[in-house]
């Protein structure tokens, strides 16, 4: 059990660890990163947002909100999520995705709580934002599917969308649970098998917005690489939306690989209280899960 | 889609971005323009003579908003850029027939 | 009701807020805006050499203006605007959906 | 008759204006704007500390175009502006009803 939070905290602190290491890459090319890095793989900050060291993104902030959201409700309730969205838009958040934007700001004037499926809605803005519901739903997959298409609809209404939302959820809850890589990987290839487009390999080497370059990039470093350290560095070093595949690939690696394997020369670089509600958040999520409340 | 025109005191533009930006909105093009109307200009002293100079600087912002929240962003304008004082300026609404993100090439509501 | 748009040569303002005054238009916005057209930048001396700047400095006036006196605005704006020679401008109109008084919340024609 | 208005990243002017000219467009209008958005302003120091100014100068140029040619001015500024960052600027088209030369009175399309 004591593992099993451990491992909860990783996923979320993952998130914050791959989001503040990425975001000052974020549209750059691997080669502009080489020459300017060699290979990055220490959070100095900078950035199109102009970043301090170790500061997170939009990517990190959302996934507060929704865990808040969840801890707040003591359960699902998508009008609380919206709310918190709602209150961080306001709040002048460093950066806040197109599709996102629009989507709370219809919940602000509307109170609509589901976007209208749009064709460009397949970025990676409710995928990025996901480990919250993979801790609060652990243990019944059901729950998973319906909490990830409600919760991503908030903002992202597309099938693509919504495939990859669900299949994340599913590495990070097989991995929280002791599953092996193989295992994982399974979960991987089932998703390529319904959507084509998916496939990783051969690795395209698109790391963009666009949530099925996004995921080929995170199940591409994730399956090849042997630590946390290694996922997050190279996927870092593909440029692109960096901060967002970082902070994909963050929380699964943390899942996977645990708290100890997370650097603490990169943990130490984030902000105190980002760090510390994560850490508190981790526990409560999932101690409102199927997994621990029926058993 | 409409294209929202505000014409708006100066001092009034980082309250009406405050405004916007409480209902969801960033996305705003601004220009320095001049004036003229029933609020009279000011008296400025040039190589010693006084002369009315007789526009008024005025601030003028273009926000582009879908049809749904038009009426939500022009009491938004309104409330926040009222002193009630001659001048205050006006507000003018105007169909937009099609917008073009032009990073992405996002059209329509999409682009907005 | 309607927005009349009109690029003047410079020079010219004082003359179109004249003859709008003449027909009882008082509130005008105008900037200053680059003209590209037919007619030729002028040449600058900078540093030494020659060149060609290659727009206008032109004045931009937006008056909103009731449907019925639309007519007798852009004729008013057209005459006293005109020099017969390349680069005098242009005038559009285009519809206005909705017209706001901020001071006063007025709505519609009352807000002209 | 339509008016094609972009908000273009200042740089990219003249690439503009060359694919205009491409597409047989001279006539345009272009004034320096304020952009409020997802681009970040830049920083300045101020009595030692460091801000971020909000806004990025952005050039609005303004088109007015027959209907059939509206949709190869919009995709001619499209490609020209982009460089795929963000703060790229967006594209507008409006409806416009009457269209006055005023050197020669010419009105509608001949006034194009
Ligand atoms: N009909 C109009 N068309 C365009 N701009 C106008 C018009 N009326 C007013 N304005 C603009 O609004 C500003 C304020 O108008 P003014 O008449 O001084 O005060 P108020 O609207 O409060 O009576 C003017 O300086 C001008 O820029
Ligand atoms: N199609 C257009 N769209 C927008 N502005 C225009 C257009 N054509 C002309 N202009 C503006 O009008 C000004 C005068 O146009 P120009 O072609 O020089 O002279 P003329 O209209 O007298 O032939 C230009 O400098 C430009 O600011
Ligand atoms: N809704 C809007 N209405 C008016 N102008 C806008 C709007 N959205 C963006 N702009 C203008 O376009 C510029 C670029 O927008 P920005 O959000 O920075 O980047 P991008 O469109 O590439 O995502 C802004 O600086 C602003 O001048
Ligand atoms: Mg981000
Ligand atoms: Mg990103």
């Amino acid at each position: 059990h004591d593992d099993l939070t451990a491992r909860c905290r990783a996923v979320l602190l993952g998130v914050a660890v791959g989001d503040a290491l990425g975001a000052p890459m974020e549209f750059m090319t691997s080669g502009e990163i080489a020459a300017k890095y060699g290979r990055l793989n220490e959070m100095v900050g900078g950035g199109w947002l102009r970043l301090k060291p170790g500061q997170v993104t939009d990517d990190t902030e959302m996934t507060l909100c929704l865990a808040r959201g969840i801890v707040t409700a003591g359960g699902w309730d998508l009008r609380t999520i919206a709310h918190e969205f709602a209150v961080w838009l306001r709040s002048k958040p460093i950066d806040v995705g197109d599709t996102c934007r629009r989507g709370i700001r219809n919940f602000m004037l509307k109170g609509e709580t589901e976007s209208p499926p749009n064709q460009w809605d397949a970025g990676n803005g409710a995928l990025m934002r996901m480990t919250p519901l993979a801790l609060y739903t652990l243990g019944d997959k059901e729950l998973l599917q319906k909490c990830s298409i409600e919760h991503g609809h908030l903002t992202h209404n597309h099938p693509l969308s919504d495939a990859a939302c669900i299949c994340y959820g599913r590495m990070i809850q097989m991995a929280l649970l002791g599953a092996e890589k193989s295992r994982l990987r399974r979960e991987a290839d089932r998703l390529a098998a319904e959507y084509p487009s998916f496939r990783f390999d051969p690795y395209p080497g698109l790391a963009t917005g666009y949530v099925v370059d996004t995921l080929q990039t995170v199940f591409h470093y994730f399956f090849r690489s042997r630590s946390f350290e290694e996922c997050v560095t190279s996927t870092v070093n593909q440029g692109g939306d960096a901060d967002t595949t970082g902070a994909i690939i963050g929380g699964v690696a943390g899942a996977y690989y645990g708290l100890e394997e997370i650097p603490r020369r990169w943990l130490k670089k984030l902000d105190r209280g980002c760090v510390t509600e994560l850490e508190s958040l981790a526990p409560k999520l999932v101690s409102l899960s199927p997994q621990l409340t029926q058993s | 889609m409409k294209k929202v025109e505000a014409i708006i005191k100066p001092f009034k533009l980082d309250e009406v971005k405050e405004a916007l930006n409480e209902i969801g909105i960033q996305g705003i093009t601004v220009c320095e323009v001049k004036g003229f109307g029933r609020q009279k200009g000011h008296t400025e002293l040039y190589r010693g003579a006084e002369y009315v100079v007789d526009f008024i600087p005025k601030i003028k912002m273009e926000i582009i908003v879908s049809d749904e929240i038009v009426s939500k962003v022009v009491d938004a304008i309104e409330q926040a850029a009222k002193t009630g004082r001659i001048g205050d300026g006006k507000i003018f609404v105007t169909s937009v027939e099609e917008v073009v993100r032009i990073r992405t090439g996002e059209r329509g509501e999409d682009a907005l």
